[in-house]
């Protein structure tokens, strides 16, 4: 029967409202446990 | 020896950059030493060189505090092997063969590792390394390599660019589960690492797709194997619900990927995940708004995104060989003879052991049926798109006929098989969305079954119920078919005696 | 005898990545009691997202190191701020700071990242510090980010200095006469003053009003 992602859906930091939200750039690991911090996403410094 | 000798050099280089910022003078005079004075001069002292930076990080990682810095010696290695990437000339050889050498070496150190004391073995250097490659990856690539001095370089980098992801990628399939169980975890990790999955989603010309898929792919069979009745063990629910947790974000950030690339998905999806088939079934196109499936009053064809073909990025008509030629014969025009050799390609040779929803094993080929009717699928789209709805939104047409024939002339099994694939279809507003709710439901209402008209619509209820009694979430087309069944003028649900004698069961339809 | 197995380099390495593409191509049909150990030791050693995170190798340090309580962490902690709360304190802005004014966060990958929030709550002051004592790092992109996409300065190549484009409404000129002619009537912005303030992390430390002779010139601008 599957489970309630919804929660699952929330520790990934998808919102629970109509707006998008890129996720998987700041993807910590697979599991909500072994995602204690957040990580460094890319990011672009000019000259 | 020479082992002892790399040792040094490579503590060295280590000590070099805890005093210094890798951008530092001193570190490019060093680089220059190493293939200068002869460590790094062929690719023979190159391995060997690499072979013994990479025990001794490993063998530091292992004897270090743990709660101190473990990784110094493989965040100095990552660094050096990158550092070299950039500055090589790649005069004899090319950067494709540096970055092959490296990951065999890695693979070869790490194979040894792993099987020779699973007691000692910690995938976590490894995976430190990897991921590290990938970071620093990331941070070269910034703005199309805008960092890089050499105009030269700096085009051939930004040419290189997908090779890099797809290297990696063939290496981490090297590293599957199956292959390296002591690494499973790592390599999920790995796989959904932030500067690598939606790297690869996103490349362009989709460039990362095909490669993602084979892992991805490498990932549920994986799971399938190892999902069995009633004996799951506790990794591997942890497995599942990372692999839940990956294709939930893909779903967010990059719906098309699992829109174009589902027939493959559900080809590898181990029987009995209705949850995740739903998930990867359910995705929408980014900016698609989709009207509410639960109104009876929908009307399929003044949706706009129903009138056209979802793209699919691998084309079923590569599984269906040999029986290709007579379903194409049989489109054009339909025939006994043909509809005989079609069916009869469907059924095995051997019995498929496949832990199933009221059953344990298949003997019915459901890879060429999900092939079969997804190719029916696109031509049904292509025809509408060519011609007119009136020739594919028809009962006669040879589309809707060959679905038909197959079902009335096959096994309850088959039956099953062709039914649960052509409700795999019922996804988003598409022409395949539509056409196959057309289908189904005129299936359910005809009386052309005759005799097996119950049996029909039994298999049918049964696997549009398997879809949505499960958690959320449901896909729009299924959510629209159950509901205009739910509905229907012309059958009673209630009065179905399949329901009515299963009192689960009737309460379960009483209350829908 | 392959002449790969005799090659001294990787022999003995070679025999084990071959031992692991058996099972590749013929997965066991129970996984055997080794098989079933190593996947559990691979779950108790599962890499967290520190492991995952980017590599922090030297930087210069800031200035001379100075005694902390063993207590404290000596790697900085991301900890993950409950989105709701950030919501509410959006209202709370003193509708007389000029800075503050269009503070609509900008939505990107970093937006709901705690770094990234804590950052929309510093003052000037702090932003600036960040971007010009912590360059190269991440801090300096976040604060970079947050000056220019939220704040809105402006990032002159040229000098180096951080700008800001200020719009004052004029109070209305009471005008006695009607007899404005209709040129003069038609310029929609003789309400309006632009001045600019720029930044100087050079000497003052502050924020100081750009001379009279100050001209924008688009391209002296990194277009973050």
């Amino acid at each position: 029967l599957g489970a309630d992602l919804s929660s699952m859906i929330h520790s990934l930091g998808i919102p629970r409202d109509n707006t998008r939200h890129r996720v998987l750039d700041t993807f910590q690991s697979p599991w909500a446990e072994t995602s204690r911090s957040e990580v460094e996403p890319t990011f672009f410094i000019p000259d | 020896t020479s082992t002892e000798r790399y040792y040094l050099v490579f503590t060295e280089w280590v000590r070099l950059l805890q005093r210094v910022t890798s951008d530092d003078k001193i570190i490019f005079v060093f680089i220059k030493q190493l293939m200068d004075k002869g460590v790094l001069s062929d690719s023979d002292n190159f391995i060997g060189f690499v072979k013994a930076a990479l025990e001794l990080s490993v063998y530091s990682f292992k004897e270090s505090d743990p709660t101190g810095e473990v990784f110094t010696a493989i965040d100095a290695l990552s660094k050096l092997l990158i550092k070299l990437f950039i500055l090589q000339d790649f005069a004899g050889y090319s950067r494709q063969e540096y970055l092959n050498t490296v990951f065999s070496i890695i693979l070869l150190v790490f194979s040894n590792d792993h099987e020779e004391d699973e007691a000692t073995f910690n995938e976590r250097p490894y995976f430190r390394l990897l991921s590290n490659f990938l970071c620093e990856w990331a941070t070269l690539r910034g703005h199309n390599f805008i960092k890089v001095a050499d105009q030269k370089t700096r085009k051939e980098l930004l040419s290189f660019d997908a090779e890099f992801y797809n290297i990696f990628a063939s290496y981490l399939h090297s590293f599957q589960p199956f292959a390296f169980p002591g690494f499973s975890f790592a390599w999920i990790s790995l796989l959904s690492h932030r500067m690598f999955l939606p790297v690869m989603l996103r490349l362009p010309q989709k460039a990362g797709w095909e490669k993602l898929m084979l892992l991805l792919i490498d990932l549920l069979k994986f799971l399938n194997q190892y999902t069995i009745k009633g004996k799951i063990s506790d990794a591997v629910s942890v497995v599942y619900k990372g692999t839940l947790r990956i294709f939930l974000g893909i779903s967010n950030d990059v719906p098309q990927f699992l829109i174009e690339n589902h027939y493959e998905l559900m080809n590898n999806l181990p029987i009995s995940y209705f949850q995740l088939k739903n998930v990867i079934l359910s995705a929408i196109p980014l900016k698609m708004l989709v009207p509410n499936p639960f109104d009876s009053d929908l009307a399929l064809e003044n949706i706009t995104e129903c009138q056209n073909p979802p793209v699919v990025f691998y084309d079923p008509v590569s599984d269906i060989q040999a029986l290709k030629k007579p379903v194409d014969n049989y489109l054009r025009i339909p025939s006994n003879s043909l509809l005989r050799t079609i069916i009869n390609g469907l059924y095995l040779t051997e019995y498929d052991i496949k832990g199933g929803v009221g059953f344990d094993m298949l003997t019915t080929n459901n890879k060429l049926i999900r092939a079969i009717v997804l190719h029916v699928a696109v031509e049904a789209g292509l025809e509408n798109g060519r011609t007119s709805s009136n020739a594919v939104f028809n009962t006669k047409s040879s589309y809707y006929q060959l679905l038909f024939d197959l079902i009335h002339d096959g096994t309850i099994e088959l039956k099953f098989q062709v039914i649960q694939v052509m409700i795999e279809q019922l996804r988003y507003p598409n022409i395949h969305t539509r056409w196959f709710i057309y289908v189904l439901r005129d299936m359910f209402v005809t009386e052309a079954w005759e005799e097996q008209r119950t049996e029909v619509q039994e298999i049918i209820l049964r696997s549009l119920l398997e879809r949505v009694i499960v958690h959320n979430p449901h896909t729009w087309g299924v959510s629209v078919l159950f509901t205009q069944l739910l509905n229907s003028d012309e059958v009673n649900l209630l009065e179905l005696d399949f329901i009515n004698n299963i009192p689960e069961i009737k309460h379960m339809f009483v209350q829908l | 005898s392959n002449k790969a197995f005799k090659n001294p380099l990787f022999k003995k390495e070679l025999k084990y990545w071959l031992a692991s593409k058996k099972p590749l191509m013929q997965p066991y049909k129970e996984m055997p009691p080794k098989m079933v150990s190593q996947l559990e030791s691979s779950l108790l050693n599962c890499p967290d997202s520190l492991d995952a995170d980017s590599p922090y190798l030297y930087q210069v340090p800031l200035s001379n190191p100075h005694p902390t309580s063993i207590f404290f962490p000596s790697e900085p902690i991301r900890f993950t701020y409950p989105y709701e709360v950030i919501k509410s304190n959006q209202g709370n802005l003193n509708p007389n700071d000029k800075t503050h004014a269009s503070h609509q966060s900008v939505e990107d990958i970093y937006s709901r990242t705690s770094l990234a929030k804590i950052f929309s709550k510093f003052d000037l002051d702090t932003l600036f510090f960040i971007f010009y004592h912590y360059q190269g790092t991440y801090d300096q992109f976040l604060a970079a980010r947050e000056l220019s996409q939220n704040r809105h300065w402006l990032f002159n190549k040229v000098d180096s200095c951080w700008y800001f484009r200020e719009i004052e409404k004029l109070p209305p000129t009471i005008n006695m006469s009607n007899t404005i002619p209709n040129n003069k009537r038609e310029d929609s912005n003789s309400d309006e003053e632009e001045s600019w303030r720029y930044f100087d992390y050079k000497k003052s430390w502050l924020a100081r009003r750009c001379g009279p002779d100050f001209v924008y010139h688009e391209e002296g601008f990194e277009k973050l």
